[in-house]
C-alpha cells in the first residue's frame, strides 16, 4: 500500500 | 495505512457526498462556487493519470474514480441541469480561476521531485489543490445566508487536509517515511487558507449561532 512518494495517497 | 491517512480520506470523501446530497435533494447550488469545482476537476484528471501507470490498491483506484466522477459530476449540475444551473450565484462568484492554472504548472516545471510528465503533473495538482478554495472562499465571504451544508462540505473539506498533515507527521516519525517537502508544504499551504473559516465555523458551532463571515 505504501509507497516512498506519497503516491499512494489521495 | 494510518488512522489520521483513512480520517482523511473519508473527510474527502464525505464533504463530496454531502455537496452531491444538497444539490439533489435541495436541486440548489446557492453558495457553492464554480470556479473551485471545475479546478478541483483539473487536480484531479492531473493528479489520477496514474490510475493508468501505476496499481497500488482497490481502495486507491476506487476513491481516485470517484474523485474524478463527482467532480465532474458537480460541475455538470452546475453548468447545465435545468433548475440547479439557476441557483448558481454566479454574481457573486467572480473569482478569475484560470488565472491560478499556469502559475501553478509553471511551479510544477520548476519545483519537483523528478522531471517527467507524471511527477510534473502530479505535482501541479498538489499546487493546485492548495489554492483551489480560494473561490470558495470568497464566495462565502460575499453570501449573506450561509447554509448548514455549505459550511459543513467546507469543514469537512479543510479538514482533509488538515488530517493529511497528522497523516505525514505520523509517517515521517512512525513509518522513517522519507521527507516530502511538496508535499507538506502545499499541504500546509491548503490547509492554513481554511484558518479564518475555521475559526469562524467552531465560534458559529459553540454559540449554536449561524455561520456568518465578516465582510
Amino acid at each position: 500500500d505504501d509507497d516512498e512518494d506519497g503516491h499512494d495517497e489521495l | 495505512m494510518n488512522i489520521f491517512r483513512l480520517a482523511g480520506d473519508m473527510s474527502h470523501l464525505l464533504s463530496v457526498i454531502l455537496l452531491l446530497l444538497k444539490i439533489r435533494t435541495t436541486k440548489s447550488c446557492a453558495g457553492i462556487s464554480l470556479k473551485t469545482q471545475e479546478l478541483y476537476v483539473v487536480v484531479f484528471l492531473a493528479r489520477y493519470l496514474n490510475l493508468f501507470t501505476r496499481y497500488y490498491s482497490f481502495y486507491n483506484t476506487v476513491m481516485k474514480l470517484v474523485f474524478i466522477a463527482t467532480s465532474v459530476c458537480i460541475v455538470w449540475y452546475m453548468r447545465f441541469h435545468k433548475v440547479v444551473k439557476q441557483t448558481y450565484n454566479k454574481d457573486l462568484d467572480t473569482f478569475r480561476h484560470y488565472v491560478v492554472i499556469p502559475p501553478c504548472f509553471l511551479l510544477a516545471l520548476l519545483v519537483h521531485h523528478e522531471f517527467t510528465v507524471m511527477e510534473v503533473l502530479w505535482t501541479f495538482s498538489l499546487y493546485l489543490e492548495a489554492v483551489a478554495i480560494l473561490p470558495q472562499l470568497i464566495l462565502l465571504q460575499r453570501t449573506r445566508n450561509i447554509d448548514n451544508l455549505t459550511g459543513n462540505y467546507i469543514f469537512l473539506l479543510g479538514a482533509y487536509r488538515a488530517l493529511y498533515l497528522l497523516n505525514w507527521i505520523y509517517r515521517f516519525f512512525m513509518e522513517k517515511a522519507q521527507a516530502r517537502w511538496i508535499s507538506w508544504i502545499s499541504g500546509l499551504v491548503q490547509t492554513a487558507l481554511y484558518a479564518d473559516f475555521f475559526y469562524y465555523y467552531i465560534k458559529s458551532w459553540k454559540n449554536n449561532e449561524k455561520l456568518k463571515l465578516p465582510a
